[in-house]
């Protein structure tokens, strides 16, 4: 990548714990426009994989693009990946450069 | 209570 393009990483996430153990805050409208990684609680899915970092923007969950989605709507999304049965994983891609994508 | 901030708001999952 070019110096200014940000770069991105896919994470993925097993379901290992009860919960996926990671607050976001930020969404569309909002200082933050993309969901931003504020805590991540020892013990949850995310902590266990161990690749995901607080300050990590999240740009798309199971290749779902959270761009120009307001807070309750990604954390909708966030929610559902975790609890659907149809995967044992969360796919997050995000970046590390708090960028307006 | 007031209505929240909205810049403000965290969701913990």
């Amino acid at each position: 990548p070019g110096l200014l393009e940000p770069t991105s990483t896919l994470v993925r996430v097993p379901k290992s714990a009860s919960t996926l153990g990671i607050a976001i805050e930020g969404g569309a409208n909002t200082r933050q426009p993309l969901p931003r990684i504020v805590t991540i609680q020892r013990g949850g899915s995310a902590h266990n994989c161990g690749q995901l970092k607080v300050g990590q923007i999240i740009l798309e969950v199971n290749g779902v693009s959270l761009r120009g989605r307001e807070h309750r709507d990604a954390a909708r999304l966030i929610a559902e990946a975790f609890k659907t049965k149809e995967r044992d994983h969360v796919d997050f891609l995000v970046t590390e450069f708090n960028v307006a994508l | 209570s007031p209505p929240k901030d909205y810049e403000d708001e965290v969701t913990f999952f």
